[in-house]
Parts: C-alpha cells; structure tokens; sequence
C-alpha cells in the first residue's frame, strides 16, 4: 500500500467521522442530505459483501466494518434519532436518476458477468455520483456550515488521492483498473467547484455561500 | 500478476 493509498482511506474516515460527529455533537442533521448517506450505505454494502469470501488483511477487513458500519448509523441518526431536524424540504433531488443508470450500466460494463462483480461495479458507478443529493442540497440552500464543508472536503479528497495512487500503481506494478480509474475521475470532477470554494472561503475563514 | 478482481482496495 502506497501512501496516497493510505492517505485516502484515512479521509475516507476522517469525512465519515467529521459527519457522525457533527450530527451527533450539534443533535441535528440540518444540511445534511440523507438521500446521498443511503446511496453511501448502499454502495459500501453492494462493494464490501467479498467480506464473507474474499479476505485481503485485517486493514482492509477492519476498514470495510468501520466504514459499513458508520453509513447504516448516519443513516439511523438522520432518518431516525434527529429525524425532526432533517430537512426533507430541501433534499429532494430524485436518486433513482442515479441507482438506475448505475444499475443499468453495471450490468453493460464490467470485469466479469458474475453476481458479486456486478454489485462491485454498481458500487462503485453509484459511488461516484452518490454526492449529487448533498451538492444539490447546498445549491438549494445556497449555503453549508464550515463543518459540513470539512466533510465535504474530506470526502471529496479521498478520491482523489485514489487517483494518485492509480497513477502511482500503473507505472511500479502495471496495475490499472478502468472502471474504479473513470469512476474516480468523474468522482473528483464533481467536487471541483466545491473544491474551489472551499479554498476560497472557507480556509479564509468565511462560511460557504454561493453567489446569488 | 495483478488480478483487478481481487479488489484489494476500498
């Protein structure tokens, strides 16, 4: 495992954490999409069912619970526990426009045409686009608070460290793996222009807003 | 040899 490798599985958490936190500290789940943390839940249990055939080490079997584990309780704090402060008036963007295209397309184009594999690929289809409720809710808003902005900025970066480690793993061991390598460049492309004004504003110090 | 099926990543 490379560094950058390591690097994004840590913001992986580290994004994964910022939000349990944030929800579970403030006791509200406001600005927070929760169509996009069941589209979470659903891509780490499509992509981690290999925990019961496939074991790789205890990183990557510690790392698949954890992560399993802290979707299904985001899921619970918002729809549940912290259900009155959800705001289902803003978070209406359709995810079936996402699961069923990425359902469709995993079963067109994958590694191998087997029940397993296509979960795998549908995972990680769903993945890249699973953001989409949360960067609609913010337009819709027009704003987020600095720590749902950290989130995102966690979350975002976790691909693309992956996309460094790609690079990295093609040219030392002549790895690549195409789907996870356009799915993660499309992944990042859609932070971008968050990205852009998380640099600008929020490590100024300022809150995240969109221009009117 | 790599195989990308193993999926040893996350």
């Amino acid at each position: 495992m490379n560094v950058f490798r390591f690097l994004g599985d840590l913001s992986h958490l580290v994004a994964i954490v910022i939000l349990l936190l944030k929800i579970w500290k403030t006791r509200s789940c406001s600005g927070i999409s929760g169509r996009s943390q069941i589209l979470f839940a659903i891509v780490f249990t499509t992509r981690y069912l290999d925990l019961f055939s496939n074991f790789i080490s205890v990183y990557n079997t510690s790392m698949k619970i954890v992560y399993i584990t802290c979707s299904y309780a985001t899921v619970y704090l918002i729809y549940g526990k912290f259900k009155a402060t959800y705001d289902f008036n803003h978070d209406t963007f359709r995810i079936e426009f996402l699961l069923v295209p990425s359902a469709i397309l995993a079963f067109l184009v994958n590694h191998d045409f087997s029940p397993l594999e296509i979960l795998w690929t549908f995972s990680i289809y769903l993945e890249s686009v699973a953001i989409l409720p949360q960067l609609f809710l913010v337009s819709k808003t027009g704003e987020a608070e600095t720590i749902t902005s950290h989130y995102l900025f966690a979350l975002g970066s976790y691909r693309l460290l992956y996309l460094l480690n790609w690079l990295w793993r093609y040219f030392s061991q002549g790895f690549y793996d195409l789907i996870a390598l356009l799915s993660g460049i499309l992944q990042t492309v859609l932070y971008c222009d968050f990205f852009y004004l998380y640099i600008s504003k929020v490590l100024k110090g300022k809150k995240l807003s969109l221009p009117a | 040899e790599y195989n990308v099926y193993d999926h040893d990543e996350l």
